[in-house]
């Protein structure tokens, strides 16, 4: 093949216009292809490289780095309208690399590659020296507290019986000694009230998710739970992007094939949440 | 061998392009 004319790439500015439309459309890419854990934000643009594409069009090769905020991704709200998870929460951060390509004034992502990182101890402890940590998901307080909480917010619900999705979040706070845990539940086709083998339930065809927050506080001779949960409106079955195809976003664990997780990107808005759910 | 275009030094400083701003803090 005859060799041509070494491609050069172009340099803008991190914060130019075109390269903030190229890197909020990588973010906006990885919050509907990612199966779980929390929507990211766009915090910075580290590095742009622009490449002229043959025929027509360019790729902006770009690192970016994202904060974490407090919508979990199976929450339809909008992602202007979420907080970006503060220092004394602990937050996360996530580093990307993406190649996104510009053609016809549309911009589409042709890979996408994240980590995604907890800030130090120590400078969480710098901020507020008492604030608890991010703890491991499978610390047993942490799976004792969300099976607590499912079962205290199940039992209270007249209608379906919710089944775990993910833990997404947990701290172990030193005082008063508890746990906090934050995580995702479906609704299954059976009855909350009338459940007593829940490996019977199975998820409904018209996926119905929640999140849940809640504390369990030990206490003299037992513990006392406290659980919110706010109940999504059910996703309408729209095709859903399947965890091991080629583009699926790598910013952590593929969420289980058989329990494809929709991409909420395209509901419409009238489609968005229900009240919380106060146990 | 991709040929970095040169930053021709004009007058003046250079407005370094990268990295950008940061919207809410760094960790």
């Amino acid at each position: 093949v005859p060799v041509g004319p070494a491609l050069a790439y172009n340099e803008p500015n991190c914060d130019d216009p075109e390269t903030e439309r190229a890197a909020l459309a990588a973010v906006d890419y990885i919050n509907s292809h990612v199966f779980r854990g929390y929507k990211h934000i766009l915090n910075q643009i580290d590095k742009v490289r622009v490449w002229p594409r043959r025929p027509m069009g360019e790729v902006f090769e770009l690192e970016i780095d994202t904060l974490e905020t407090t919508c979990h991704v199976l929450d339809p709200t909008p992602l202007v309208n979420c907080t970006v998870r503060p220092l004394v929460e602990h937050a996360v951060e996530g580093d990307c690399d993406f190649r996104v390509l510009k053609q016809d004034g549309q911009f589409s992502v042709l890979f996408a590659k994240c980590d995604s990182s907890p800030d130090s101890a120590e400078d969480v402890h710098k901020v507020c020296p008492d604030c608890p940590l991010l703890a491991p998901l499978n610390d047993t307080k942490v799976v004792h507290a969300v099976d607590v909480a499912l079962t205290a917010f199940n039992a209270q619900s007249n209608g379906s019986y919710f089944q775990l999705v993910e833990v997404s979040r947990a701290q172990l706070v030193p005082l008063p000694p508890s746990t906090y845990v934050e995580f995702a539940v479906a609704a299954t086709d059976c009855a909350a009230q009338e459940t007593t083998d829940p490996a019977k339930c199975n998820l409904l065809a018209e996926k119905q998710y929640g999140f849940c927050k809640a504390t369990l506080t030990e206490k003299f001779g037992g513990e006392d739970v406290a659980v919110t949960c706010t109940v999504f409106q059910p996703q309408s079955l729209l095709p859903q992007p399947q965890p091991d195809s080629p583009d699926a976003a790598a910013l952590g664990p593929v969420e289980d094939p058989a329990m494809p997780v929709p991409s909420l990107a395209d509901l419409p808005a009238a489609d968005l949440g229900v009240g919380p759910m106060v146990v | 061998k991709v040929v970095e275009p040169g930053i021709v030094g004009g007058p003046g400083p250079v407005v370094r392009p990268c990295p950008g701003r940061i919207r809410y803090f760094k960790v």
